[in-house]
């Protein structure tokens, strides 16, 4: 369940950097 | 004496609208439709199904690329695939328990 916060963080970063 | 009825000169200066200040996504939203299979989120509509269905799934561990293959009959597993990988690069999505299970990012 970690690994789920982790990938969910990295996500959340990537969609923000693609939508600027 | 006179009324004061000059109302027209009051608050019209205190209106500072912002120009449309949306970066990036959807600069395609014009008015055709049909023309391209993108919608106006700037995905296709492979991966606006894609996206649509792993949002939809309300498990923790998000929904298989098995369950995706199944609930989109229509469409193959490299299709899917494609979709799936194009949507974790762009953060819409991300892989939960494995690199077979998927879950949005914006539905919470």
């Amino acid at each position: 369940l970690d690994r789920i916060a982790r990938n969910k963080k990295a996500a959340l970063e990537r969609l923000s950097s693609a939508q600027t | 004496s006179k009324p004061q009825t000059m109302s027209a000169a009051r608050g019209e200066m205190s209106f500072n609208v912002p120009p449309m200040s949306r970066p990036g996504v959807g600069s395609m939203s014009g008015g055709y439709a049909g023309a391209s299979d993108m919608a106006n989120n700037g995905l296709s509509a492979n991966q606006n199904q894609v996206l649509s269905l792993i949002r939809s799934c309300p498990d923790p561990q998000g929904i298989s690329i098995q369950d995706l293959k199944q609930r989109l009959s229509g469409m193959s597993l490299a299709v899917i695939k494609q979709a799936v990988e194009f949507l974790s690069n762009e953060g819409h999505i991300f892989s939960t328990i494995d690199e077979d299970h998927y879950k949005s990012t914006d539905n919470d």
